[in-house]
């Protein structure tokens, strides 16, 4: 991958619920598609889940007790060490590092500006409809509007008539027309916000999941011994009119089984709204004749508990939460180089897609985010960055991850899979 | 094939569920569960933080857990304090 250019997609609360990861309920044919062309990592988890800790975590290379960010109210460069970042190792190496959506959390923790000018080479876009993300624009059942956890909504009646992932989709294919003009490398981060919380998404997609199809979690209960310092009362979501209107008990519920449904349904959905952005996306990576020189990751900054142990959101280790999926897809590596013209990612419509998903690589090696700096570098030829002494607070390049690329090639892993459904 | 491990952690203000237990602010943080996985389990303790110096104290344990993947996958089944598994932590410790 030396010299190519770095797409790198991350996703806002997004668990493994993926076809390419052996779920059978999700439609998710671009992602599905993205993954046949990848090596997959089926046991990838993040340092931390909650947004800015984790975010600044594989940004830096750092874990959080380096970065000293398990909230979200300091800045690292101030509060731990000028730590240099991803993105600034690429500008620094000749790249132009282009931000788009929510890739650092926005606020202190990126020192409200994304970190910028260190890691990107332009000011890093935001989607001017980011801003009614919270807003009451969700239409409940008695015509009025509320500001809801469950949120389907007519994108027509949304203020400015779009929603923020459709804005970050557009502006990412505008900047890489450009930077196929201008014919320079680019490490080019596409942040969405969807399925984070509210599940706001076009209506539409919840024709794909009939409410009746639709189960509670496998053991939708508190364990019996799980500590009660380990448990994560779902504060968040308790806070949104649909669920403040049930009256639900504090800290263990539960929720009404039907509401559980009904949230399991959304984010299903919101899952399957944002598969149809990544695919428009790569199909304009197809457009713009890049899909040979451009190494693509997906991955997320975390995982969300959908009803299991009785929990919803983040905040917690439970696995539902830390895991993330995780694929990097290098033109000539993990797939052989296409013929130029020929396309690598057409778009595929969840509505009308019948589900062909082929693995091309599953590794099962448990690994981190913190690992994605390393990682990166390697697959782009630039030099790693040294692994880190033990404290590095004063340690600017370095980092506490080690590179995955020695695990791409899944045919030597001793238990390595080519059936996705048995592995996952 | 040497095993690969992955860490992960999480910050609590209590021992039991508050209202800011989820997102502690770092001036509220006493408790820090420091999870360790391999492909065959999931091994957490929550131990006493010091927000002021940021050191965490593996001596003053509050809970503990212990998951084995092939036998609870979705982590349902606390063993930490089964005695049986004594033997595992000889092993991993």
């Amino acid at each position: 991958g030396d010299g190519m250019n770095v797409l790198f997609i991350v996703v806002d609360d997004l668990r493994p619920v993926l076809g390419c990861y052996g779920d059978k309920l999700v439609k998710s044919p671009n992602i599905d598609q993205l993954a046949s062309h990848s090596v997959v990592f089926s046991n990838a988890y993040a340092q931390q889940a909650v947004c800015a800790p984790s975010r600044v975590s594989f940004l830096t290379g750092r874990r959080p007790d380096s970065t000293r960010l398990y909230d979200f109210y300091s800045y690292w460069r101030v509060h731990a060490g000028n730590y240099s970042t991803m993105p600034q190792y690429f500008k620094e190496n000749g790249y132009v590092t282009l931000s788009v959506g929510k890739v650092f959390h926005p606020g202190v923790s990126s020192n409200y500006s994304d970190d910028y000018p260190h890691s990107w080479s332009v000011p890093p876009f935001h989607p001017s409809t980011e801003k009614y993300e919270n807003d009451k624009t969700c239409r409940g059942k008695d015509g009025r509007l509320y500001a809801n956890l469950v949120c389907p909504v007519d994108v027509t009646e949304m203020p400015g008539g779009t929603l923020p992932d459709i804005q970050s989709t557009e502006e990412a294919i505008r900047l890489m027309n450009v930077m196929k003009t201008s014919k320079q490398k680019f490490f080019l981060a596409v942040g969405y916000h969807k399925p984070h919380i509210p599940l706001r998404y076009p209506q539409e997609f919840l024709k794909l999941y009939p409410l009746e199809n639709i189960t509670l979690a496998p053991d939708p209960w508190v364990p019996e011994k799980l500590p009660s310092v380990a448990y994560n009362p779902w504060m968040d979501i308790r806070q949104r009119d649909d669920v403040k209107a049930l009256n639900v008990s504090f800290p263990y519920g539960p929720l009404p089984y039907d509401f559980q449904r009904q949230i399991r349904q959304s984010y299903y959905a919101a899952v399957s709204y944002l598969d149809t952005q990544v695919g428009q996306l790569l199909n304009a990576l197809d457009d713009v004749g890049l899909s040979n020189s451009t190494i693509v990751v997906f991955t997320a900054d975390h995982g969300w508990s959908l009803g299991e142990h009785g929990e919803w959101a983040k905040y917690s280790n439970f696995d539902v939460a830390t895991r993330v999926p995780l694929m990097f897809y290098v033109p000539g590596m993990t797939t052989s180089p296409v013929i130029p013209g020929e396309r690598v990612f057409p778009y595929r419509d969840p509505f009308s897609h019948i589900s062909d998903f082929m693995p091309q690589g599953q590794s099962k090696k448990v690994v981190e985010l913190v690992s994605l700096f390393s990682t990166l570098a390697e697959l782009a030829g630039l030099q790693v960055p040294p692994v880190c002494p033990e404290p590095s607070f004063h340690v600017v390049l370095c980092t506490e991850g080690s590179s995955i690329v020695r695990y791409f090639n899944v045919s030597e892993e001793k238990d390595g899979c080519d059936d996705t459904f048995r592995c996952f | 094939n040497e095993e690969t491990v992955a860490f992960s952690q999480y910050p609590r203000p209590a021992d039991t569920p508050q209202w800011n237990s989820d997102k502690p602010k770092l001036k509220d943080i006493r408790i820090m569960g420091y999870s360790m996985r391999t492909i065959d389990y999931r091994y957490t303790v929550w131990v006493q933080f010091n927000p002021n110096n940021f050191s965490a104290n593996f001596e003053d344990v509050h809970a503990g857990e212990l998951y084995m993947v092939e036998t609870d996958p979705n982590q349902d089944y606390n063993i930490y304090n089964n005695t049986l598994h004594v033997w595992f932590y000889k092993k991993i410790l």
